[in-house]
């Protein structure tokens, strides 16, 4: 069991009255599995415990009174920074409408993400508009739209669109947003393989004739090692902004935020916990740090 | 190399590699490399390039552990063969169902829907477009209890004498008590009314998850005997790696793999084939 494997790490050294550099790289072995199996990929693990590895070997752990408990304090802050510091909020424009933009795989949580940020901007006193931007999925402007009923807010779709080009749609629903007042456009996209060249051709279309303020790339918090491959594609396409990883309310370790903050550099800014509109938090790293280590 | 030789620590560790970075698992990476360990040690030589053929020999090992056979054979066994679909939000439930559907039909069956899912936005038109496509019945819910609406399916499905039923459930996470056990009383209403029924219960599986999946079977199988997998979204970049560790624990068939979006993208799982993918 993954905490185990941490806490024997730190075990092992807490129990001696003095350690040498073969007991503090033996922890970090023990801690490199404990991050594998917490789904961090492979690479990205490597790098981590090789910073962790100088600054243990650099610091006072040899020294210190206590080495177990200095050595978690290395890798814990280690991992916090790694993740990023304080929550990013999201961009807003200097004239209205604020274009937030929803691209991730398949299933990962976009469109019920999309109602969410609805949700929330609500609550700040906002309006937003949701652009059903998926003409793939059956029945999606259907889902969107449900969404919208439940918020009392306005869908725009292909049927407001007149067209079943999602570029299309995009682009009209910023003046459609402009004349109604709506002063925040959610675009809800199909969900797509990272290689698919036509699909992500398209999302690069609508980032150049839009210009979102915000691309927020979804993520499923349940990704395992592919999430490197994904994160990587997206953010060399789209430069995205930042990051939501969905469905955190499960038990899964969440290791995909560690690759996907690595590889990307970007903030991840929410955690979805839940499939109703409420559940949505702003990320703490600390507390990511905490579960990843278990 | 000698016999009784080993491999370079380099070498182990770009084996390591490819096992974990395939979704394989620490644990079972280890236990894969130690049995390769072993079978080195014995063999009088051993060429670097048959390392990889001796790594997949493992693998697909592991993968025929447990029972076989193929969805397709056992689909005529019963009239009307009850399919239970469940799984965590957003693994492609609903979609599988559609492909299955399509596959089943074009085999002259005739399958029935129940589009059970009564708590999702839109779940219940999701469905009904794929039953439009793959031209069969479908049973909508109304909203509310999930349940009442699987016992007037099962009324149908008896009174109608179709081949084939398959149900969609709602995603849920097993972490959720109240959800699994909203999924057990499903079951018992299918129990009450057909005989035997329900005939599979399949938890599908999204390819790009991680270690989860090895919980999200264990829970799931807990709730319901699990009678199959079907492991989705296999088109992309993932390997799927952790239906071997799955497969130690529950030995149940994987019968399909999903590739794709359409009505056709659905293939029977082959152990060869997924190996090799995992080790290319
Ligand atoms: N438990 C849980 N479920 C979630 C969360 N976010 C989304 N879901 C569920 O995950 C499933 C997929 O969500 P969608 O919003 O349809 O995902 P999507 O990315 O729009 O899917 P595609 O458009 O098909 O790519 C649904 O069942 C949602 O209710 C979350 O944070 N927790
Ligand atoms: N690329 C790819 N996408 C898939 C595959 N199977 C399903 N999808 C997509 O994954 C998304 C989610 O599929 P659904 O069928 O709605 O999943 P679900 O399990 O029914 O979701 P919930 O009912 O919300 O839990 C959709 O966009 C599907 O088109 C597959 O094999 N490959
Ligand atoms: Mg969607
Ligand atoms: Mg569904």
């Amino acid at each position: 069991d993954l905490s185990n494997k941490f806490t024997l790490a730190f075990k092992k050294l807490a129990g001696r009255s003095s350690i040498n550099e073969k007991n503090i790289t033996d922890a970090l072995r023990d801690i490199r599995l404990a991050l594998l199996e917490a789904d961090v990929h492979f690479s990205v693990v490597k790098s981590f415990i090789d910073k962790a590895t100088e600054k243990a070997l650099g610091q006072e752990v040899l020294r210190s009174v206590s080495p177990g408990e200095q050595l978690v304090k290395i890798v814990h802050d280690e991992l916090i920074e790694t993740l990023g510091g304080e929550h990013a909020p999201l961009q807003h424009a200097a004239i209205p409408p604020t274009v937030i933009m929803m691209v991730g795989l398949q299933g990962s949580g976009k469109t019920t993400l999309t109602g969410k940020l609805a949700h929330q901007l609500i609550k700040k006193g906002r309006k937003p508009l949701l652009v059903a931007a998926d003409v793939y999925r059956p029945a999606a402007a259907e889902q969107l739209k449900t969404l919208g009923r439940q918020l009392e807010i306005p869908t725009f779709s292909a049927e407001e669109a007149g067209s079943q080009d999602p570029v299309k749609i995009c682009f009209d629903s910023i003046t459609y947003a402009r004349q109604h007042g709506r002063d925040v456009a959610l675009l809800d996209t199909a969900g797509r393989l990272h290689i698919d060249d036509d699909l992500m051709k398209e999302l690069e279309t609508i980032k150049a004739k839009i210009k979102p303020q915000e691309i927020l790339f979804v993520a499923d918090g349940m990704t395992g090692q592919d999430a490197v491959n994904t994160a990587k594609e997206f953010v060399g396409r789209l430069d995205f902004h930042g990051v939501v990883l969905t469905k955190m309310d499960g038990d899964a370790r969440g290791g995909a935020a560690l690759s996907i903050r690595s590889i990307t550099g970007k903030p991840i800014k929410y955690l979805g916990t839940g499939e109703k509109l409420d559940l949505l938090e702003e990320f703490h790293p600390e507390r990511m740090a905490s579960r990843i280590l278990g | 190399f000698r016999p009784g030789a080993t491999l370079d620590a380099s070498t182990w560790e770009s084996l390591e590699e490819i096992l974990i970075t395939a979704d394989i698992g620490v644990s079972t990476s280890h236990l894969i490399l130690d049995k390769l360990k072993k079978r080195i040690q014995k063999e009088k030589s051993v060429q670097p390039h048959e390392i990889r053929n001796l790594l997949e020999d493992e693998l697909i090992a592991l993968l025929s552990g447990g029972i076989s056979g193929q969805l397709d054979d056992r689909v005529v066994r019963n009239k009307p063969y009850v399919i239970l679909m469940v799984g965590v939000n957003g693994t492609g439930k609903t979609t599988t169902i559609g492909k299955l559907a399509g596959r089943f039909s074009d085999q002259g069956l005739k399958v029935l829907m129940v589009a059970a899912d009564t708590f999702r936005a839109a779940a219940s038109d999701q469905l009904g477009i794929w039953a439009d496509r793959a031209s069969v019945e479908i049973v909508h819910s109304k909203g509310g209890d999930p349940s009442a609406l699987i016992f007037d399916a099962m009324d149908r499905a008896k009174s109608r004498v179709f081949d084939v039923v398959l149900v969609d459930t709602a995603g849920r996470m097993h972490t959720k008590v109240n959800l699994m056990e909203e999924l057990k009383k499903m079951r018992r209403v299918i129990e009450k009314q057909i005989v035997g029924a329900p005939h599979e219960t399949i938890l599908v599986l999204d390819g790009t998850t991680g270690q989860n999946a090895a919980a999200q079977a264990k829970q799931f199988a807990k709730a319901c005997p699990l009678t199959g997998l079907i492991v989705t979204k296999l088109d992309g970049t993932a390997k799927g790696g952790v239906l071997v560790s799955i497969q130690q624990d529950l030995g149940v068939p994987i019968y399909y793999v999903g590739v794709g979006e359409s009505l056709d993208d659905l293939i029977p799982f082959n152990a060869e084939d997924f190996v090799k993918a995992v080790t290319e």
